[in-house]
């Protein structure tokens, strides 16, 4: 469903902790390579939706933070 | 499907499982039940054997426990993760951990989640299969809660799990997927209790017939409920969903248990306080609150807590005024206005529907407010009513906002 819009941040915070737990993203911890962090969460975002079937756009659209959203397992999707 | 790095599985088929401590939301028996069954699913497929210790170091320890629970994946309270499970190995390979502070329960239609599907899934791992992005799977990472009555494991995690272990040595007494089996097999865990009958009575083993999502543009079509969602529109239909979004040109078909699994299916009204950002859901004489996805604590609640007298069994249809906050609540040819400030029901209801919704001379199946007009459904057919100046404005088929 539609994200109430102060959400936004909450939820961007959300889906780096999803990503981290279950599709091996690892956040740069500098700031210096905020923008290769974010290239690579955009590419974690798209592994997610292929792994779905969601359209994969490497967006954090609402379709993708509702499946991050669903009771789960705890297991990782993928594994490094 | 798939399998973790190395394929990791038992290399023995006699596996040994204990059950460490328990839920207090579930009877100790019902939690045995649950875990005897699930072990038996998988046993079906595989030559595999499960034997319940009740002391001692088992391949698969099976306990409950809340946040951190000593091992580097720290639960996080209700809902998100409900439960995780190890690879096949020494020590904590193989052990299964359940999420204490998720409602654990037996059914699959009330508030929490079952404790077969969940067990199931997770034995999986235990097992050494990974996450299947086939939807439906039983190893699909997501919780969809299902009629366990009759359970059987998708082709795909049959295919995941012979992969590891092959299949069973002799051809077992019972359709290879059908769950419960009738009667015990070579297969069953030797410690389940010997009287096997289920929880609930074996119904006749007829499949299940869902009836089929009839087309968006049937000209037929009728619904049972309609409301807002956060600038969204939800039609309802047995267990399917239209889902209607000004951010999304297609219209998205989706079930009432992918987004609320717990409720069931059959909605007879629904409507949204946007303000509130809550949806109510009516069924019977029971109705239930949700924001997005989750369900307020403390429902299902009675009607007659809005309000209604206990002639009352049931209501037809239900919209909220957004300009004027109050509920218009429609049963038979009669209707009721309830204050959503005060959450009372307005003096001198009920009154006729006819009386005050000019050209709405019958039941309401549905009723939906968009952009300030009233839309009310009875059969294949839909009102557009301008309440300020109790007007109809015209009438079209129910599905008109399908773009057919």
């Amino acid at each position: 469903f539609p994200v109430v819009p102060e959400n936004e941040k909450e939820d961007m915070q959300f889906a780096k902790k999803y990503l981290e737990n279950f599709y091996d993203f690892k956040e740069e911890k500098s700031s210096l390579f905020k923008s290769r962090d974010l290239k690579h969460m955009t590419d974690k975002i798209r592994e997610m939706q292929s792994f779905f079937g969601l359209e994969v756009t490497g967006e954090l659209n609402r379709k993708t933070l509702d499946m991050m959203k669903q009771p789960r397992c705890g297991i990782p999707d993928v594994r490094s | 499907y798939s399998t973790f790095p190395y394929n990791p599985r038992w290399k023995k088929e006699d596996v040994t499982y204990r059950i460490l401590n328990y839920t207090p939301d579930m009877l100790q028996e019902d939690v045995e039940e649950a875990i005897a069954k699930a072990f038996q699913l998988w046993s079906s497929v595989t030559p595999l054997r499960f034997t319940r210790l009740y002391n001692g170091q088992a391949d698969i320890m099976i306990s409950f426990a809340a946040g951190f629970h000593g091992d580097f994946y720290s639960f996080d309270g209700p809902g998100g993760t409900l439960a995780h499970a190890y690879p096949p190995g020494n020590g904590i390979g193989g052990d299964a951990h359940f999420d204490e502070d998720e409602n654990w329960t037996k059914f699959t239609t009330y508030n929490g989640y079952n404790l077969f599907l969940v067990a199931a899934h997770e034995l999986g791992h235990s097992l050494g299969l990974g996450h299947s992005n086939v939807f439906g799977a039983l190893m699909y990472p997501i919780y969809m809660a299902r009629d366990t009555r009759n359970y059987r494991l998708t082709q795909d995690d049959i295919d995941g799990i012979q992969a590891l272990y092959g299949s069973p040595r002799e051809s077992p007494a019972l359709p290879t997927k059908a769950y419960p089996p009738q009667e015990p097999t070579e297969m069953t865990p030797t410690e389940v209790p010997t009287e096997m009958s289920p929880r609930e009575e074996p119904t006749e083993m007829t499949p299940s017939k869902t009836p089929i999502r009839p087309n968006d543009c049937d000209p037929d079509l009728t619904f049972d409920a309609i409301t807002t969602l956060r600038g969204e529109t939800l039609f309802f239909k047995g267990s399917y969903v239209w889902r209607k979004s000004p951010y999304f040109s297609e219209i998205e078909h989706d079930t009432i248990s992918s987004f609320w699994p717990s409720l069931a299916a059959g909605f007879d009204a629904a409507y949204e306080v946007d303000k509130k950002d809550r949806v109510l859901f009516f069924k019977d004489n029971q109705y239930w609150a949700v924001s997005g996805y989750s369900i307020e604590s403390g429902f299902p609640k009675l009607i007659q807590n809005l309000g209604f007298p206990p002639s009352v069994g049931k209501i037809d249809a239900a919209v909220h005024d957004q300009n004027t906050k109050t509920t218009y609540f429609f049963v038979g040819n009669k209707y009721w206005s309830f204050n959503e400030n005060t959450q009372s029901m307005e003096r001198g209801y009920p009154r006729k529907i006819a009386a005050d919704f000019q050209g709405i001379g019958h039941t309401v199946d549905a009723a939906l407010q968009k952009n300030g007009l009233f839309y009310f459904f009875h059969g294949s057919n839909q009102y557009e009513v301008d309440i300020k100046n109790k007007k109809l404005i015209r009438v079209m088929k129910s599905n008109s906002w399908f773009n057919c």
